[in-house]
């Protein structure tokens, strides 16, 4: 037996907002640290790894650990007929091929639930080794997705590059070039328009755009995001939500031939 | 020009 219990349901749509054109279908993993999910995209280029703390959950329940197989793009059309202020409840039957979300108003008026079929799903799970990163950079959610966007009109690589001053985005087109440097600052008035460079050594990689955009999908889930890179290691991208867990998304970097 | 390696050679499957 499952059941799960989010106040807002705004933050779980935001979620699968953020992932479902990334992956088509995921499992989802439930057990008494929370609810988790590990998938690539199909060309198994990036990776997402999500995780929403139980104690972040209103009510957790998880008898023992389960994992099912959901096509999120199904998921994120159920979610959608939730409210952002509707409490939502996850619910499953042990051995049951069905999920049901449950979304209540906030005044209890209006209850609905929706039953969605659930797939088996080969995935394979890899292990992400604890790594301590040459450059770490957390800047502004909406500037970097800004950036990201920008860039990819121009050219269909990005280069990225930290430096002790602060951080390099840069593209190379058929029209021509690109490139942005947001200095490092921390004398801003609100907390989140920040940009701060914690380095060992300075570090240049090169990106795909098109998957540097898909991952700013979930810029409505945090104020900052969190840009971690070494060389030999794919970049992780990282949307920090507030007492819930995360949003990381990892990719390997291009490599000259 | 640069190629484009799987997530996989950098993370191994468990």
């Amino acid at each position: 037996m499952l059941e799960l219990r989010l106040t807002q349901a705004g933050l779980l749509k935001k979620v699968l907002e953020s992932i479902k054109d990334l992956v088509t279908d995921a499992n989802f993993d439930c057990s008494a640290t929370g609810f988790s999910l590990q998938a690539m995209d199909s060309s198994h280029v990036a990776l997402v790894a999500l995780l929403l703390r139980s104690d972040g959950f209103e009510h957790y329940r998880c008898d023992h650990n389960i994992s099912m197989g959901m096509n999120l793009g199904n998921m994120a059309k159920m979610l959608r007929c939730a409210s952002d202020d509707d409490t939502v409840t996850i619910k499953a039957d042990d051995g049951s091929d069905t999920v049901t979300f449950m979304f209540e108003s906030p005044s209890q008026d209006k209850i609905s639930d929706y039953e969605m079929k659930l797939m088996d799903i080969d995935s394979e799970h890899l292990g992400i080794p604890e790594a301590e990163y040459q450059a770490i950079v957390r800047m502004s959610a909406s500037e970097f997705a800004r950036i990201c966007k920008d860039l990819g009109t121009i050219g269909d690589t990005v280069i990225i590059s930290v430096t002790k001053e602060g951080v390099q985005f840069s593209t190379k087109g058929d029209i021509g070039t690109a490139n942005i440097i947001c200095r490092k600052n921390t004398a801003v008035d609100k907390k989140e328009e920040a940009t701060v460079i914690e380095m060992a050594e300075p570090v240049s990689l090169t990106f795909a755009s098109r998957y540097l955009i898909a991952f700013t999908k979930a810029t409505p889930l945090a104020g900052q995001v969190t840009i971690s890179m070494s060389y030999d290691m794919p970049i992780v991208v990282e949307y920090k939500m507030e007492t819930m867990g995360y949003m990381r998304f990892y990719l390997a970097p291009k490599i000259e031939e | 020009g640069s190629k484009q390696p799987t997530i996989t050679s950098f993370f191994s499957k468990l």
